[in-house]
């Protein structure tokens, strides 16, 4: 669905010959209403839209078009505003690198996020995707808190008949380390951590996450955060950021329709590439990510 | 505009940061600001502390509902629903619900009407055991809308005085599972009169404005009695609730302020509207 402040802006410039800088302004107005409206952050859409209007003031023409015999056509200053809106956007969310660090023997990847975000269910989407690509995932129930989170965990694993570690006592900085024994042991190639919900302001939670990275050096460590998130988004991803060693984020529940502004924000409050896209309930829905569709459905 | 051009313009910029950061939301910040700037003596218009107040004093206003407690009826047992998007905290929220009523001497049964997600159900059990609840639960895939009324069955039978319903976490753009949420009201209706008699959304105080969406879809396909809004022991404020008790009219009735079972408030406005602001 096509948000008010970006059709208005532009409605507002379809065809505009010419764009003065009071024009600009007016339509900048437009993408702010637009872009907060999708939930990117306050500060986030100050700098974009300084971007933006940096870019349509100059004078580079770095914005083409072709028609449909592939010629060259030339762009209505308005035209190009819009396109550098989109264009701005997509580069921000890039460059795209959905690799996974791959080491030998053992691959560890450790999810971490907030309460409720889908870390659980993305795990098990990932080790679906690696078995896709002849990998040979254990699953490590290291969320040892929630009520029957390793049941879940477990439930999982047998739906993808893959090992699931877990021994009761351990606390998971130990099950942890202990899980990439345990894979060697199982001829398993990668071990996914699925960690605990947690605020950024529980200390005690947080320095868990520091100990699991200390002791089990996870190659891959993916914040997993839930496409509908605020404003908090920043807050939240500058603390993971700063206190772990985060290799990328996944965005889910983007089979919604949450506008996905938190996307943007986390690449730069962060600088780590986003890696995939959860996209619906089922171990099947995981996407690698591509800035033009996140882009478009930001901007409205 | 009146007053307004006579607000400083950079208390504007800050006061409409300190809204829009705490998920108040554009358009709804322009309108408060508005309202406020029109309301303010002109004597008052250059003092930020008292700009502040009255943009408090309207945003509890819009908060401050009628905001019932949860009681038992003439006609046991009382009927609650649990609804909401994925991952919100509905099934820990009946869990802290379950305790509330317990610890007013209440007999409680669960109703596990999540029969979709890995070990929704065990989950739920947890909770029963703790709370002192008790516990329907019905086989892996079984429609929700056969638990719940065997759920209520149970209570009616054991005399128990409130009945808490989970249902699975779903998002609102899903017609098929809102069409499964419709049919568990209807059920519910059918197995007590005038059941449910409470249907509560719960929304995550970490969401954006998609929370807007959700209380709308959620409320054309159920009639909501109130909202429960939870994680507000984490850094988000939860401001878009502002705008959804302005447009909507429901109540939020209690707030989730962490992972254990007493980690329930019953939902006061003026608390909210200062926190806000911190
Ligand atoms: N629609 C949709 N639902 C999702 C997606 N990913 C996860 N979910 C659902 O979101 C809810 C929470 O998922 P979990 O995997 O339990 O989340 P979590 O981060 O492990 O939660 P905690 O361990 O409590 O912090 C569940 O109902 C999942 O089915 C997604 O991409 N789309
Ligand atoms: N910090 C905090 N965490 C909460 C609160 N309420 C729930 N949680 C956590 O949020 C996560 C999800 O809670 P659930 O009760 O499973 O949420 P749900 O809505 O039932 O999820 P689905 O059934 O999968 O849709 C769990 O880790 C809970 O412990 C709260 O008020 N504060
Ligand atoms: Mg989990
Ligand atoms: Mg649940």
């Amino acid at each position: 669905t096509i948000s008010k402040g970006f059709r208005n802006a532009r409605l507002k410039l379809q065809g505009k010959a010419e764009m003065s800088e009071e024009s600009i302004d007016e339509a900048l107005r437009d993408v702010r209403v637009s872009l907060l409206e999708g939930d990117v952050e306050f500060g986030v859409v100050k700098n974009f839209l300084g971007r933006v209007k940096d870019k349509a003031l100059g004078k580079v023409v770095d914005v083409e078009a072709k028609d449909k015999e592939g010629k060259k056509l030339k762009l209505s200053a308005g035209d190009r505003f819009v396109q550098i809106c989109y264009q701005e956007l997509e580069a921000l969310m890039g460059p795209v690198d959905t690799s996974l660090n791959i080491s030998k023997p053992v691959t560890r990847i450790m999810m971490v996020g907030l309460q409720g975000s889908g870390k659980t269910t993305t795990a098990g989407k990932l080790a679906k995707y690696l078995m896709a690509q002849k990998h040979r995932p254990m699953l490590v129930a290291a969320d040892v808190y929630r009520p029957a989170a390793i049941d879940q965990l477990q439930v999982l694993g047998a739906q993808l008949a893959i090992p699931v570690y877990t021994e009761s006592g351990l606390m998971p900085p130990d099950l942890c380390e202990r899980a990439i024994q345990k894979a060697k042991e199982r001829q398993c190639d990668v071990v996914i951590y699925d960690t605990a919900g947690r605020l950024t302001i529980d200390d005690a939670l947080m320095h868990e996450l520091e100990e699991i990275e200390r002791r089990a050096r996870p190659d891959n460590t993916f914040l997993v955060c839930d496409a509908m998130i605020g404003q908090d988004a920043v807050r939240t991803a500058a603390e993971f950021a700063k206190r772990l060693a985060l290799h990328g984020f996944i965005l889910t529940k983007l089979d919604g329709d949450a506008r996905g502004g938190a996307a943007l924000s986390i690449k730069e409050v962060t600088g780590k590439p986003i890696k995939f896209l959860g996209m619906g309930e089922t171990l099947d829905r995981l996407e690698e990510f591509r800035p033009a569709g996140l882009a478009s459905r930001i901007l409205g | 505009f009146g007053a307004k051009r006579e607000l400083d313009k950079s208390l504007l910029d800050d006061l409409e940061q300190i809204l829009i950061t705490s998920d108040i939301g554009v358009k709804t910040a322009q309108h408060l600001l508005e309202l406020v700037s029109n309301k303010i003596d002109k004597k008052e218009v250059d003092q930020p502390d008292k700009v502040r107040a009255a943009l408090q004093a309207e945003i509890e206003r819009i908060l401050d509902l009628e905001n019932r407690p949860l009681e038992v009826a003439e006609s046991k047992p009382l009927v609650l629903m649990v609804v909401g998007v994925n991952g919100g905290g509905k099934t820990t929220t009946i869990g802290k619900l379950a305790q509330r009523f317990r610890d007013q001497g209440r007999r409680v049964v669960l109703g596990a009407g999540d029969t979709f997600r890995a070990a929704a159900a065990d989950q739920l059990e947890v909770w029963a055991q703790r709370s002192g609840a008790d516990l329907v639960r019905g086989k892996e895939g079984q429609d929700p809308s056969s638990v719940l009324f065997e759920a209520v069955k149970r209570a009616q039978s054991s005399g128990a005085d409130v009945v808490i319903a989970d249902t699975a976490g779903r998002l609102h753009t899903k017609v098929n599972l809102m069409e499964e949420l419709k049919k568990v009201y209807r059920v519910l209706g059918k197995a007590a009169l005038g059941a449910p008699h409470e249907v509560l959304l719960v929304l995550d105080a970490t969401t954006g404005q998609n929370a807007i969406a959700q209380a709308a879809q959620f409320n054309a396909a159920i009639p909501l009695t109130g909202i429960v809004l939870t994680k507000l022991d984490g850094t988000a404020k939860g401001g878009v609730i502002v705008g959804i008790c302005q447009e909507f009219k429901i109540p939020v009735r209690f707030i989730g302020i962490g992972e254990k079972l007493d980690d329930l408030r019953q939902f006061d406005a003026r608390e909210f509207g200062s926190a806000l602001f911190d």
